[in-house]
């Protein structure tokens, strides 16, 4: 565990915070994805896979749960909450998520680190999963960008959230540098790149976030 | 190389 790799998962947790405190607090969910959080918690299902097969530490085991159940958590509040399930706006998010998961899969299919498709095994599938995983934790945040752009006046708890989630995945891209120049053979190209694709995403709303931080006006993203 | 070493992040 480096610095790096700890803030990005304190940044990480911090974002998954600040929404459930939206949704919790002032029982709305006005300007957010559902599709992008039903994304996640997808996500974190195929990734999680081996949480009760392989136990890595206390602290592994205990994030995989608040990520797992936080993410579960959100979808049935946006779904089945009687108050907040008024304030998504489903006519505003309309990406469909399997255009996204599809190409995903086949992917991961395709490139993984095992390769080899001979060996169907328990351990090839976890490794297709959890490769599905970070493919489409990569692209996961585009329905949300795109209601964004959609939505004119992005509140602030909105804007944080989507900010904590970019920076995470950031902090992480160091994280990656910092073990491949102090650990032996730590390459992960697929996790680099699929890292790399995902903090990319969020290149144009950094920008935006950044003025709107920096001239002190309410976010907003160009149509 | 098995499945816990390539996974030991979130």
């Amino acid at each position: 565990m480096n610095i790096f790799r700890l803030a990005g998962d304190m940044t990480h947790l911090l974002s998954v915070l600040v929404l459930l405190l939206k949704i919790h607090t002032i029982k709305s969910c006005a300007g957010i994805s559902l599709k992008t959080q039903e994304l996640y918690a997808v996500v974190f299902a195929t990734r999680y896979l081996d949480i009760f097969t392989s136990y890595i530490s206390p602290y592994n085991t205990m994030m995989k749960l608040i990520f797992l159940g936080s993410s579960f958590s959100i979808v049935w509040y946006m779904r089945y909450h009687k108050i907040v399930r008024r304030s998504y706006d489903k006519d505003q998010d309309t990406f469909r998520p399997y255009i996204l998961m599809l190409p995903c899969l086949i992917l991961a299919l395709l490139i993984n680190e095992k390769f080899t498709f001979k060996e169907i095994s328990t351990s090839f599938f976890l490794f297709v999963m959890w490769t599905f995983s970070l493919y489409l934790e990569a692209v996961a945040i585009l329905p949300q960008l795109v209601m964004l752009q959609r939505t004119r006046n992005i509140d602030n708890l909105t804007g944080q959230y989507v900010f904590l989630l970019g920076a995470y995945r950031a902090l992480y891209i160091l994280n990656w540098i910092y073990r491949y120049f102090t650990e032996e053979h730590f390459v992960h190209w697929i996790t680099w790149i699929s890292g790399l694709v995902q903090t990319l995403l969020y290149a144009d709303f950094f920008y935006y976030y950044f003025q709107s931080w920096k001239n002190n006006v309410k976010l907003q993203l160009p149509a | 190389r098995d499945y816990i070493d390539d996974h030991d992040e979130l």
